[in-house]
């Protein structure tokens, strides 16, 4: 399993759709203060079911949606998709690849789908924790929270190891 | 459940002990605070750098503490294989030394399981098999695509 | 006490104007949440970076929040001179751009208060007056002072 | 006003005693990890009278005396002085420069000096306060710390505004 696109279209920066390919090994993004790269990373989590705000940099689920900048009109709905590579079928879904989206709407409201089903949220959550790619796992580092891990305290570190057997 | 328990953990302890050799010469390892009642008290991680006595990786400076939770993260790997890693900027406290080493063990890893760094430095962008560089245009963020081989000055427009 | 209070912040407020605008080309001020009972509310740190609504300093990126923090304290001098400032790797999320703005207007003022910044990149220590080299040998840190001039890599023992 | 001399002996990676004569203006230090950067800017505030072992990055006071590393003894005491330069008279002390020195013994207890004559705690506090030099103030961004302003709540920067008026 690899992550094989993103799109993002009305999430936070990307006001209009942006579409990256990926390749299976070492992606590297950069771009200069404020561009929209830990967006990225926030529109990942979002679609794999990451509901904390706090997470998400955001003050409120409304303050996901593009708000418009300089130039254009505020998005009326924020729609992300992550397309996995599944060859392998380590995703327990038969297809060669499976595609999570979620889409949220100005009321608040989200929608997920796979692979343009709709599906409850909650079997988005069990899905990516049982092919331990939900943003739980201690697979995503966002920005600042490096030495978080290195300070741990013992019985977190133990309750983190508990949680994953 | 204690002996699942401690087969991951010996596990985490045997790789971790391999990779923090491999990335700083120096020594790391996990400790069970009750032996006898695991799950009553918690695990410490030990970390002794090249010069040094051995401390709790609480008391580490900045940079030391980025390399023990990469080599961690990277343990917890053979025990819970994670398909892929969002790294946002972990390489911003490191010097030269430490920003080779940790890239060079990154890009090994990247074979089993896909890896994305966000970075500013060019030694992080210099082993990417793959770039983008994201950029603010009219209000609006953009990504581009480039070749491997660019300079950060070069894709920050 | 209300007229003391609104007279520094009328002159932080002037500052933080100037500050920013010489920093980003942006926009940045503050906004007091209850004008009628000062004391009862709080105090907003707005900021507008071109090409982007105004926000709250809250809700910037990694870079953007740095540049606005080092703003605000330069601002705070205007009404409580500091005879010194310890920054230590503040500059590790910055752009190239932001780095070489933020690194020549903290030149500027270190005309009036004494300045000492840890750093691991050539851009700032370029400007220093003078430079310290830290490192360690048998287990001792011992410091060393450097002609400035010198990049990095060669300090760094 | 400006630090003219930061003496350090026996305070954490400082085993062996070191000095650091600086001028006024931009002064930078650089080195590798974790050889001992940040342990100055701890050692400066430890002689002002920073008693918060958290920002001292300790686990207890007697972390803070050198602990032998691989080759030397464990040292019994720490000592710090900073040196100002103090032509301009600013802070209230009869002489061209004045020395806040503090001695830490194993026993845990510090003693305090200004210009090597014994003080208590609580007149360096007053003193580091009066002339704006103490630790309290927004002068000094620890690693890592630099975010933390532009994340206060609006009440806690109204807060410090008022604490420093
Ligand atoms: N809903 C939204 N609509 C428009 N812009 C938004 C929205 N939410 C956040 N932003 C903006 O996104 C920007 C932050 O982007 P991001 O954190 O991805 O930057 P970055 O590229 O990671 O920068 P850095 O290098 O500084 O970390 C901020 O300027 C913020 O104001
Ligand atoms: N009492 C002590 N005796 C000896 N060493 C100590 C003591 N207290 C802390 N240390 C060591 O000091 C080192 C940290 O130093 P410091 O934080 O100053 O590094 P640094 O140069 O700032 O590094 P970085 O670039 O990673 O931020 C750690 O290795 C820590 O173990
Ligand atoms: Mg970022
Ligand atoms: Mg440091």
């Amino acid at each position: 399993i690899y992550i094989k696109r993103i799109e993002i279209e009305g999430f936070k920066t990307f006001g209009k759709k942006v579409v990256l390919n990926l390749e299976p090994g070492y992606i590297s993004v950069t771009g200069l203060n404020g561009s929209g790269k830990s967006n990225i990373f926030d529109a990942i989590l979002f679609a794999l079911g990451e509901s904390s705000l706090k997470t998400l940099r955001a003050t409120n689920l409304k303050g996901l949606l593009f708000d418009g900048g300089v130039s254009g009109a505020r998005s009326s709905k924020a729609v992300v998709s992550i397309q996995f590579d599944n060859t392998s079928r380590e995703i327990p879904v038969d297809s060669d690849t499976v595609t999570f989206t979620r889409e949220l709407r100005e009321n608040g409201e989200s929608v997920f789908k796979i692979n343009n089903k709709h599906v409850s949220k909650q079997m988005v959550l069990n899905l990516t924790q049982l092919c331990l790619i939900s943003p739980e796992a201690f697979n995503v580092v966002l920005q600042g929270m490096i030495n978080r891990i290195a300070e741990l305290r013992p019985d977190e570190r133990r309750r983190l190891l508990e949680s994953l057997v | 459940k204690r002996n699942v328990f401690m087969e991951a953990f010996e596990k985490i302890d045997r790789n971790l002990r391999a990779i923090f050799k491999e990335l700083t010469d120096g020594d790391a390892w996990l400790e069970v605070e009750k032996p006898d009642d695991i799950f009553q008290g918690g695990i410490y991680l030990m970390v002794r750098f090249p010069g040094k006595k051995p401390k709790e990786s609480l008391m580490l400076s900045g940079g030391e503490k980025t390399i023990t939770t990469v080599a961690f993260i990277l343990a917890m790997q053979s025990a819970f294989k994670s398909p892929f890693y969002l790294l946002d900027e972990i390489d911003a406290h490191l010097d030269a030394i430490n920003l080779e080493r940790l890239i060079n063990i990154l890009y090994d890893r990247s074979k089993e399981s896909q890896i994305i760094l966000i970075t500013l430095k060019d030694v992080t962008l210099s082993k990417a098999d793959k770039i983008f560089g994201v950029y603010q245009r009219e209000g609006y963020a953009n990504v581009v695509e480039y070749t491997p081989g660019i300079k950060v000055k070069e894709a920050q427009q």
